[in-house]
C-alpha cells in the first residue's frame, strides 16, 4: 500500500504542474482571442475591463461532496511548462492594429489551442492513472488492508 | 516573451505608467483563473465563480503595486498567495457564509471548547447537541451547513507561537503532497497537527487521514466508511473545529 500511495503522490505532483500550466495557457489563449474580437480598435483598456468575464469558467459547477483537498500555489516545476509556452508566443500579445500583427496574432492562438489540448490530453492521462491507484485504495480502505492509522 | 515582461517590469519600475500596469495585469490576468478556479472548490453552491475572478483580479493589482522586482522572489508565487488572500478577504466581508449559519456555528464552536476543557477530550455529537439543548439532527444540520471543505473555509490562522503566519488548510494540506519520506524533517506545526489528530475520534481520524492524507473527496469517504456524503461532511465539520479547538489551546 505504501508503495501506491508513493506512485500516486508522484503522479499527483506531475498533474499539480500540468494543471497549472494549462491552466495559465487557457488564460491565455481566450486573451489572445478576445483582441482578436476586438480586432479594428484592440485597446488594452477594454480588455482590462472585460477580464473578469473571460478568466471565469463557463458553467462552473461546485458540488462540496465531489471536493477535495487541494493545494493553491505555484508547483514545483511549473518554469518547465512556462518555457515551452514562451516558446511559441514569439513576440507582443496586445495587437498594435496592423494587418500583419493580426495574421501573427491568428496563428499563434492557433498554435497555443495545440498545446493547450496537448496538455489536456495529458492531464486526462494522469487522471486516469491517480483515480485508478485511488480507486484501488479506496478498495483497500474498505476490506482492511489499508488503515489512516499507518499514515498518522 | 520573458525579456519583454522583465521589460514591462522595469518600466513600470521608472514611472508608474498606468498603460504599462495595464499590460501587466493582462499579462498575469491567468493567475486569477487559476487561483479562481481552486479557491471554488468545496464552496457552497451561492458563491458566483465570477464574483471570485473579480476579487482576484484585485488582489492581482494589488501584488503587482507592492512587489519590488530584483528582490530574488518569483512575482508569480507573490501572486498567487496574494490573488487566493483578497478572494478569502473579500468572501468574509461579503458574508459568504450565511448570517443564521455563522451565529449557530459560533455557538458550535464554543460549546465545543466548554466541552473540550471540561471531558479533556472531543465531546460526542450527543454531548455537544445537549450543552447545546439543540436536538441531534439540529446539529448535525448546522455541521452539514457548516461545510468545511472549502480552502476558504479553512484559513483560519493558527497561531503556533514561531512567528509566521499559518493556516490550518495550509498544514492539513502539507500532509497530502509530502511523500512518506518527506515527513522525516516535519516542522514542528506539523508533528503538533499530528500528535493532535491521533487525539480525536477513530471516525474523525479516518475522514481527516482519507480526505487530507489520500485526497480523497467526501463521496468517496462517504463509499469507504458506507455513509451518506452529508454525514461525512458533518464528520469532517467536527473534526476540524475539535483539531481547531485543541490546537488552540
Ligand atoms: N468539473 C471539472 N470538469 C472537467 C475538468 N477538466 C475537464 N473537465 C471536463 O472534461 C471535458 C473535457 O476536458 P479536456 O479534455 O481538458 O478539454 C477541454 C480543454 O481542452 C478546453 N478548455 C476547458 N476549459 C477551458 C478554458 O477555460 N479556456 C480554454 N481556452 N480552453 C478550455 O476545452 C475542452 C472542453 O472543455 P469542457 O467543455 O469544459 O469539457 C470538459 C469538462 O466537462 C475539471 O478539472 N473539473
Ligand atoms: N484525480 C483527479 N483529479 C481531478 C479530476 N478533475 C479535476 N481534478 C483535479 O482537481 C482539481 C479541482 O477540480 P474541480 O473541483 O473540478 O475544479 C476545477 C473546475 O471547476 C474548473 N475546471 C478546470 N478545467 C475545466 C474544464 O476543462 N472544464 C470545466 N467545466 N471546468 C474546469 O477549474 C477548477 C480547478 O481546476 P484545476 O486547477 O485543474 O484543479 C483540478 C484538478 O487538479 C479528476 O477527474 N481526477
Amino acid at each position: 500500500t505504501d508503495d501506491l500511495r508513493r506512485i500516486r503522490s508522484e503522479c499527483e505532483a506531475a498533474e499539480e504542474g500540468i494543471s497549472y500550466a494549462r491552466r495559465l495557457l487557457q488564460g491565455r489563449l481566450d486573451i489572445l482571442r478576445a483582441a482578436l474580437d476586438q480586432s479594428e480598435h484592440p485597446d488594452a483598456g477594454q480588455l482590462l475591463a472585460a477580464l473578469p468575464a473571460i478568466m471565469a469558467d463557463q458553467g462552473h459547477v461546485s458540488d462540496p461532496a465531489q471536493a477535495r483537498s487541494l493545494r493553491v500555489r505555484v508547483p514545483a516545476d511549473a518554469e518547465r511548462y512556462a518555457a515551452v509556452i514562451d516558446a511559441v508566443i514569439t513576440e507582443d500579445e496586445v495587437p498594435e492594429g496592423t494587418d500583419s500583427d493580426l495574421s501573427d496574432l491568428e496563428r499563434v492562438v492557433g498554435v497555443l489551442t495545440q498545446v493547450e489540448h496537448e496538455l489536456s490530453a495529458r492531464r486526462r492521462a494522469l487522471f486516469a492513472r491517480i483515480d485508478g491507484l485511488r480507486a484501488e485504495l479506496l478498495a483497500r480502505y474498505k476490506d482492511g488492508r489499508a488503515d489512516v492509522r499507518d499514515l498518522l | 516573451t520573458e525579456r519583454e515582461v522583465a521589460q514591462l517590469w522595469g518600466e513600470y519600475a521608472d514611472g508608474r505608467d498606468v498603460a504599462v500596469r495595464e499590460r501587466l495585469i493582462i499579462h498575469y490576468a491567468p493567475l486569477v483563473k487559476y487561483v479562481a478556479g481552486r479557491v471554488a472548490v468545496g464552496m457552497p453552491a451561492h458563491v458566483e465563480h465570477s464574483d471570485l475572478v473579480s476579487y482576484g483580479i484585485f488582489g492581482l493589482m494589488d501584488a503587482i503595486e507592492k512587489f519590488e522586482p530584483g528582490r530574488g522572489f518569483k512575482f508569480e508565487t507573490y501572486a498567487v498567495a496574494r490573488i487566493r488572500g483578497a478572494i478569502i478577504d473579500e468572501l468574509r466581508s461579503v458574508d459568504w457564509v450565511p448570517r443564521s449559519v455563522r451565529t449557530r456555528s459560533r455557538k458550535v464552536e464554543a460549546a465545543m471548547q466548554e466541552l473540550e476543557s471540561a471531558l479533556k477530550r472531543s465531546p460526542t455529537e450527543e454531548e455537544l447537541a445537549e450543552e447545546l439543548g439543540w436536538s441531534l439532527e439540529e446539529l448535525q444540520d448546522t455541521l452539514a451547513r457548516m461545510s468545511m471543505t472549502s480552502i476558504a473555509a479553512l484559513d483560519e490562522v493558527l497561531d503556533v507561537g514561531d512567528g509566521d503566519r499559518i493556516t490550518l488548510v495550509d498544514t492539513l494540506q502539507d500532509l497530502t503532497v509530502s511523500l512518506p519520506e518527506e515527513t522525516l524533517d516535519d516542522s514542528e506545526t506539523k508533528r503538533l497537527l499530528r500528535a493532535t489528530l491521533t487525539r480525536l475520534t477513530e471516525r474523525e481520524q479516518t475522514v481527516l487521514g482519507l480526505y487530507y492524507f489520500e485526497g480523497m473527496t467526501l463521496a468517496q469517504i462517504g463509499d469507504v466508511l458506507g455513509v451518506t456524503e452529508s454525514r461525512i461532511c458533518q464528520i469532517h465539520t467536527k473534526a476540524v473545529l475539535s483539531l481547531r479547538t485543541k490546537l488552540g489551546e
